[in-house]
């Protein structure tokens, strides 16, 4: 699906 | 980023580095718990594995360093520092490691969003942050009283991933890929393992007396 894996939290 | 995501990570480093401090300036790590800060120094490890690869910004890599430096520095001064480690209690501070971080590990490899090394990684990451308190509330019971530092400091953690639950739910709302049911999960289940801590410190907070787990 359209989930975006970049994880851009601490 | 939004207002609940910024408040939560400057409430957690507040709470980083009002420990170290803590530990710096009056040379005690009294009431402590050594095992919960190494489960925090390899959450931030497992968490940052992408630190030199994928840059996302300079607030955010900035935030990794002073996150990965400070647990590692208080686990430092707890093992290593001279003063320090005569104030640390080993025999109350008990909690087997193995008994947080393997089912996290297990749990990691089976359930995840991609599974990758990295990935799974970060999703143990998210599972252990969400345990590593344990052995902090343990030592607690066990040595009945906290004086405030710490009771402020796990109010502190507890405060900072409750602001990313609404951190959470804002992003849910406003950004239509922004999926990530695993760690909402993980940050219920951690906020909810404060909760009862919660409970106990409002209301010594309120009747103005010493702080008093349950056994």
């Amino acid at each position: 699906g359209g989930t975006t894996l970049k994880h851009d939290e601490l | 980023m939004n207002i609940f995501r910024l408040a939560g990570d400057m409430t957690h480093l507040f709470s980083v580095l009002v420990l170290l401090l803590k530990i710096h300036t009056i040379k005690s790590c009294a009431g402590i718990s050594l095992k919960t800060q190494e489960l925090y120094a390899l959450v931030f490890t497992t968490r940052y594995l992408d630190i030199f690869t994928d840059f996302i910004s300079l607030y955010n890599t900035v935030m990794k360093l002073i996150f990965l430096g400070s647990s590692f520095s208080i686990v430092w001064y707890i093992r290593r520092h001279k003063i320090v480690r005569r104030s640390y209690d080993k025999d109350q501070d008990t909690f087997r490691h193995y008994f947080l971080v393997i089912p996290c590990l297990v749990l990691a490899v089976f359930i995840n969003h991609k599974f990758t090394f990295k990935e799974v990684m970060w999703t143990f990451s998210l599972y252990l942050e969400a345990v590593a308190i344990l052995p902090q509330l343990v030592l607690l019971q066990r040595t009945r009283n906290i004086d405030n530092l710490t009771g402020q400091y796990v109010f502190l953690l507890g405060a900072y991933r409750a602001l990313y639950i609404l951190n959470w739910i804002y992003r849910h709302f406003t950004e239509p890929h922004y999926v990530h049911w695993i760690t909402w999960i993980a940050g219920v289940v951690q906020t909810l393992l404060y909760a009862d801590f919660f409970y106990y410190y409002f209301q010594s907070w309120k009747n103005n007396e010493k702080l008093q787990l349950p056994a």
